[in-house]
């Protein structure tokens, strides 16, 4: 038995899920009804975890990612650390048609968009500020950094790398990955996630 | 983020993502979002999946493209979503992530670990609205 078309998404964003649909049973294309889709969640910020106003870096700025791949020919269009402009997919799908590259990140990316037609505006809303000023305010915890110093577990940077001790340096390869690795993110949840 | 995959009713997929990643990360950190076979990956003989949860330790193992490569190999969806969170949930056993997989003749299935809860949602003939799908983790 067959179930096609379909159209499936990570999480309840019922309203992304029923844009593509909708966009795909009238006839729109399988890439458009994705960007409609994609797009829905990016301009309703599903839940804070999508588009602008939310989950700023450790300067406060929110930045997007955003990717887009045809499983016909194989072809990708992305784009990384994009600052300034708020539809990250649009700009992965403009990557993808105007360009014979995979992905563009940051700066650059933001400087492409701009020349693709897309608008230059802040990604910061009262949420994203506030939610940077709670982290500044909580001494910059949970905190991504290790083996800085100050201890980012309990200050906030400018960060300097932590010289290890010399035997550090001296213990086995496996030693060395452990010391460099964590195991777990224990921040990232239901609502804070890639 | 949102994870999305497309295949119309002549089997051409698509897949994506869009996200602003993590709270208060380092600023350039990029997550598997934009990461072609980490955050989603397409092909039209396996069909289409897309990763969500934590980015950085998710994306060292690619697991949007080793469940479209289980499904080019016949392997069901639910499966092939378990196949490739396993060596994610080995390394990292704290971790939290979770998969969605669709093959190409529109079944799908998910896997996740870590969350107190997923759920996904499709819209397919099958169905006469939106679904929303739970997975226990």
């Amino acid at each position: 038995s067959s179930f096609l078309p379909i159209v499936v998404n990570t999480w309840p964003f019922t309203s992304a899920t029923k844009a593509a649909w909708d966009a795909l049973s009238s006839g729109v294309s399988a890439e458009e009804s994705l960007v409609i889709g994609c797009t829905t969640c990016e301009v309703l910020q599903c839940d804070g975890s999508v588009g602008y106003g939310s989950n700023p870096d450790e300067r406060g700025e929110t930045t997007l990612d955003a990717m887009i791949m045809d499983g016909s020919t194989y072809a990708v269009g992305a784009v990384a650390d994009l600052r300034r402009v708020k539809n990250a997919i649009g700009v992965a799908q403009a990557i993808l048609h105007y360009t014979d590259h995979t992905l563009l990140v940051g700066e650059s990316a933001t400087s492409f968009a701009l020349e693709m037609g897309f608008k230059e505006e802040s990604l910061a809303t009262n949420n994203s500020i506030n939610m940077f000023k709670s982290w500044q305010q909580n001494k910059c915890q949970p905190n991504f950094r290790q083996n800085v110093q100050p201890d980012p577990k309990s200050s906030c940077g400018p960060y300097s790398p932590l010289p290890p001790p010399p035997s550090k340096f001296q213990r086995s390869g496996s030693d060395r990955l452990k010391l460099y690795t964590r195991k777990s993110h224990s921040e990232i949840n239901r609502n804070n996630h890639d | 983020t949102i994870g999305m995959i497309v295949i119309d009713a002549s089997g051409h997929v698509w897949a994506g993502t869009s996200t602003n990643g993590a709270n208060h990360k380092v600023p350039g950190r990029v997550g598997d979002s934009p990461v072609m076979g980490a955050g989603a990956y397409a092909s039209n003989t396996g069909g289409g999946a897309a990763a969500t949860g934590d980015g950085d330790i998710m994306m060292r193992f690619l697991p949007s493209l080793r469940a479209v490569i289980e499904m080019e190999r016949g392997v069901s969806p639910d499966k092939a979503a378990q196949i490739a969170m396993a060596p994610i949930i080995q390394h990292y056993p704290q971790f939290s992530g979770a998969l969605v997989a669709v093959n190409i003749t529109g079944h799908q299935g998910a896997s996740c670990h870590g969350f107190s809860s997923f759920a996904y949602s499709l819209a397919s003939t099958q169905y006469t609205t939106v679904k929303v799908i739970n997975v226990p983790c």
